[in-house]
This record gives structure tokens, sequence and C-alpha cells, in this order.
């Protein structure tokens, strides 16, 4: 695992996020449902907790799908290429390449092809990576963890690794309410405590 | 577009699967230092992209297999645990190839990709002009 320069976090006072989606992309319920079960696993394994709200002005953190040259100087490439992008600590900004085909399923716990050759990226797979940014860490060289920076189209990681784990916890310490920790995941087992 | 399951995808999608943004750098495979390809100065920018050259030139890349584009290589290699030769083999296009999390992978002319594993920071090196990074 890795962090960002200077290895910025959330501030001890903020542990309960709050997320919002940009109106303009009138996202439906089944895909703002997939960022919950994203924001989810990276709670199950710290004291953050994520709620979402309706306004802009109240979110800590605002998801967007955006095409092209959105106005953050790292404009999307159309299909496939880069997939998304998100800011460290403590700036929120999650933004996904509208032009992929995003595949929203709920399609369990575990990492796994769902299609052999496909132009279509697992949208959950790809939000809890950009989470993970969101909460301070950079990219991974193990490649079984959520944090390593390339996905194959039609695969599905979900699963945080033992490395995301530990990342993590360096930031945040572990979830005062539940058992998960890098301990008992030994690579990315779907992790026991909070919610569940 | 959203999917709601595989099964909802239609089958010319499954079949016209768009080709990946950077298949156009399967053609490099087999370059190294001292050779002029067309197509070389894309990489460049691709790295440039990633974090793994810090120069502050705004896209007027040459296609001269140089030093920088070496050194970049070397440290991309590295980074995803590939066999580290400084050269355009197969299993390196293979992994610059695949989509991606457009997050750098060297962020202030600096890895630590591989700090988990015991690697030492990566410092850019040889021909990678550290000058000055974007901060978004």
């Amino acid at each position: 695992y890795s962090f960002f320069p200077g290895k910025p976090r959330w501030p001890a006072r903020k542990r309960d996020l709050i997320y919002a989606f940009v109106p303009q992309n009138n996202l439906t319920e089944d895909v703002k449902r997939v960022f919950s079960r994203a924001f989810d696993r990276w709670a199950n394994v710290t004291p953050l907790r994520f709620t979402r709200s309706g306004s802009l002005l109240r979110a800590d953190i605002v998801i967007g799908f955006f095409s092209g040259d959105h106005g953050d100087g790292e404009p999307f490439d159309g299909a496939m290429g880069t997939l998304a992008h998100a800011s460290s600590p403590p700036t929120g900004m999650f933004h996904l390449d509208g032009d992929e085909d995003w595949l929203i399923s709920d399609g369990g716990g575990e990492n796994r092809r769902i299609l052999s050759v496909t132009s279509l990226v697992d949208l959950e797979s790809v939000a809890v990576h950009e989470i993970g940014h969101l909460l301070g860490l950079g990219h991974s060289s193990v490649k079984d963890a959520i944090m390593y920076p390339t996905i194959a189209g039609g695969d599905r990681k979900v699963e945080l690794a033992k490395d995301d784990i530990e990342g993590i916890q360096h930031l945040y310490g572990g979830n005062p309410d539940g058992t998960a920790s890098s301990e008992n995941s030994s690579r990315g087992r779907e992790t026991s405590g909070g919610a569940e | 577009k959203f999917y709601l399951n595989v099964t909802s995808i239609p089958p010319l999608q499954i079949l016209n699967a768009t080709r990946g943004a950077w298949d156009y750098f399967h053609k490099l495979a087999g370059c190294h230092a001292g050779d002029r390809v067309s197509g070389l100065s894309k990489l460049k920018q691709y790295f440039r992209r990633f974090g793994y050259i810090t120069t502050a030139a705004t896209g007027n890349f040459t296609d001269d297999f140089d030093d920088v584009l070496e050194s970049a290589i070397r440290i991309y290699q590295k980074n995803f645990d590939l066999k580290v030769t400084g050269e355009l083999d197969a299993a390196t296009l293979r992994q610059i190839v695949l989509p991606r999390c457009g997050n750098s992978d060297v962020i202030d002319g600096s890895s630590d990709m591989n700090a988990g594993k015991g690697f030492q920071k990566t410092a850019m090196t040889a021909g990678a002009a550290r000058i000055r990074t974007t901060k978004r």
C-alpha cells in the first residue's frame, strides 16, 4: 500500500463522511446502491461511516460521471483507457468516465471474472478503488489489492485485501464495532464486522 | 450506459467489444534504447500522464527511445512487479494497455507503490527531468 505525499487523511473530527451525487447525472437507485456497497466495504474495516445526502452543499465527497474534458485538468479518454479518478483527502472529488459501459449488478462479494472478453467495467470494483483514494490510499503493487491501478474489462474485484486493510488502518485504525482487521483477512475475504 | 446484469448486455456489445484505448502500443513491442519509432512519443505521454516522466514538457515528446523513456519503463516495471528490462517486452505492454485508474502511480517524482513489499522508495533517476508535477 502507499499514501499520497504527506499522508493526508480526513481529520479526527471527521469520522462521519457525507457523500452526494452530481444531480445532473440523474442516477438511478440501482446505480447509487453500488456506491453504497462500495462505501460499506471500507466502513467495515475503519471507524469511518458514510451517509448519502441529496445536497451537494453538505457533502464531503461528490460523485459524478463526466465525459472528456470536465474542467479538472484530467480529461477522460472515452471508452476504456482511464476509468475514473479521485482526489486525496480532504478534497472529496470522485469522477467517473461517463463514456464507459458500466455493469451495476450486485455480483456478490467475491472477486471473479464476469465475462471473458468485454469492454464492460464493473462499477463497484472501480468505486471501491476510488474510495480508497478519497480516504488517503495511493496505488499498490500488490496485484490482489483493491488499490492495484489496473483492472481488466469484465473483471470484478471488490474484496479488500490484507494490503488494503493494513493501509487504511494505518491511517484511521480499525472498526471499533467490528472484528475486521488485516489479521483475519488473508487476501481479501469478505470482511466481517460493522453492519454485517 | 449502465447494465443491470450480464444477461442484459446485447450479444453484439460483447462481440464488438471496444478495443482498448491503448491497444495501439502493442505495435511498439520489442523497441529498445536507441530506436526511433513512430508512436513512442504517445507512450511518453502515457508515462507522463501517470507520473513516470516528470518533465515539464507539454506533450512535445520525440519518437526517440531515449534515457527518459527507458527510466520510465524501468520504474513502471518495478511498480507492477514485472521483470525490469527497460524494454518494451510483451509482459510490460500487456500491463500498459489495461484499463486503469486515472490517478498517478508516481507522485511528485517518487513512487511508494512498492513500499509495502520492502522496496526502497524509488526516486526518479537518469533522464527524467524533475521539474514539477501537476497538482490536481
